[in-house]
């Protein structure tokens, strides 16, 4: 069982910054974990979108057609590989998200969520 | 700190099933969990519909103005108020889900998820 993020993170799917609300809607059901990295043509993490974003353009009536970019959150909030699961589940908590990307040296090296969590490290109570 | 759902559980809001997939990602926008239970006339559990199932039907194309039993997940996975946490997260891996209703006696009573459990019983690592 995980003692920090690197223990227990996994894979960050992407998707490019020119795709679409339907493409990425197309992408994030396929995906086990309901979040998609958006990048730019260097690979770099622009913003996180999330199954609610693609609800909320769908609430709004948004054209599915719009690129991606217009529905993700851009000011990410991530961890880093030596965070501990306790500073993990705190800022989830305080911004009311279920994930972040993993970040190391300005890469992205994968992501953490309350799922994850669950499943390997919640101590067997 | 917990020790059965029924010490961490929450309420889980409720959208009667005449409602259409537009109004049900409304108003999954606006609760702090991401699961809605819908309901028939006689308040009874017909099925959930969770953020996902809106971004399916984003992804397929789907009219925003059909009702949301048609996008809901009828076979409803859930736990009891007696259950333990372990069992749950059990549970939740192995559907590959991350929000059960809680039921007891044949009435919904509330909600567990991953989110919960991560804020509520993850012990202090
Ligand atoms: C406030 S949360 C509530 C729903 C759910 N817990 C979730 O995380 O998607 C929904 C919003 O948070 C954003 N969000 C989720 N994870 C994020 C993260 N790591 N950094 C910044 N925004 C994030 C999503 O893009 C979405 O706009
Ligand atoms: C396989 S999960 C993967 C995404 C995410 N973990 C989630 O739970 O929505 C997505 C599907 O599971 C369904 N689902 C979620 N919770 C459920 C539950 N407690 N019982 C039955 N189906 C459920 C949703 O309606 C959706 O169709």
């Amino acid at each position: 069982s995980g003692r920090t993020v690197a223990d227990v993170m996994e894979p960050i799917p992407t998707i490019p910054a020119a795709k679409s609300v339907r493409e990425a809607a197309q992408l994030l059901i396929t995906e086990k974990w309901s979040m998609l990295a958006v990048v730019d043509e260097d690979g770099v993490i622009t913003g996180v979108v999330t199954s609610w974003d693609i609800a909320r353009a769908s609430a709004t009536a948004s054209a599915s057609e719009i690129p991606v970019t217009e529905i993700m959150t851009k000011n990410v909030i991530t961890a880093t590989p030596g965070d501990s699961i306790l500073d993990v589940v705190r800022k989830l908590e305080l911004h009311e998200i279920s994930a972040m990307p993993v970040v190391s040296d300005g890469e992205v090296a994968g992501m953490i969520s309350s799922d994850i969590l669950a499943q390997r490290t919640l101590y067997r109570l």
